[in-house]
């Protein structure tokens, strides 16, 4: 059974995500207006970066398109990712060579990163500001308490700051055993990211019976 | 070799991040 692209990374979306270029040890991974993720990979050559080759993928991360500027010889690193030439070769998901799964791979953990700083959902409580980001599912919710406390749960741990700055990480939903002022935290957090659930579910409702711009991200509420 | 994130960080990507939570002027 041969191994797939889809049974080592899932498409990437990259939707809703701010633009930004980043360079890496030997490559560049871009975030475009258009929603695309551009991947550069770069070579040394007479001390110049030359753009040697450009993985382009769609928002959805289904089209890849791949090509090698100047035919091969490079082009030097500019602000903005080499456009592609004309008759460009294009992949889809499910057929992109093995060669470049390991950079749509690297393209994705990018991506993914991004989505789980990048807030969908700002809910401002009476206590704290909730976040709730854009790496669904499951995605990743931040408290920030206006008195310097934090709570944060990702993928199945929570991470949380006391405002003494003192700081702990409890496994799963095991929030038995808190002390009796962090339990209160506790409860008010998940209230808050009950509530954006909640918000993000019917904006989304709203969002497809529109069908035109998109609503997200949304800020709820301001701080008190 | 996996890629980790730490391969992604640094000041601009931090000043990025930043730069999300911060609402737009109300």
């Amino acid at each position: 059974q041969k191994p797939t692209l889809r049974s080592v990374v899932s498409p990437l979306t990259a939707h809703r995500l701010k633009p930004i270029r980043q360079k890496t040890k030997n490559a560049v991974v871009s975030i475009l207006d258009t929603g695309e993720v551009c991947m550069e990979f770069l070579k040394e050559h007479h001390s110049q970066e030359l753009v040697k080759e450009v993985l382009r993928i769609s928002g959805d991360g289904n089209v890849i398109a791949v090509y090698h500027p100047n035919e091969g010889r490079g082009f030097l690193l500019d602000n903005r990712p080499p456009a592609p030439p004309e008759g460009v070769c294009t992949y889809n998901f499910d057929n992109l060579p093995e060669k470049y799964w390991k950079k749509y791979q690297y393209a994705a953990k990018f991506v993914q990163l991004v989505r789980t700083k990048t807030p969908k959902v700002t809910f401002y409580t009476r206590y704290a500001k909730c976040m709730l980001m854009e790496n669904s599912p499951p995605a990743d919710v931040e408290v920030c308490f206006y008195d310097g406390a934090k709570i944060h749960k990702t993928a199945g741990v929570t991470r949380v700051i006391e405002k003494s700055g003192k700081s702990f990480t409890l496994k799963g939903d095991s929030e038995a055993g808190l002390r009796k002022e962090i339990q209160v935290y506790m409860d008010h957090a998940n209230e808050g990211h009950r509530i954006c659930l909640a918000l993000e579910a019917a904006v989304l409702e709203e969002e497809k019976r529109s069908g035109s711009v998109p609503f997200f991200p949304i800020i709820v509420g301001r701080k008190p | 070799d996996d890629i980790d994130d730490e391969e992604f960080l640094d000041n601009q990507l931090e000043a990025y991040f930043e730069q999300l939570i911060q609402p737009e002027m109300m």
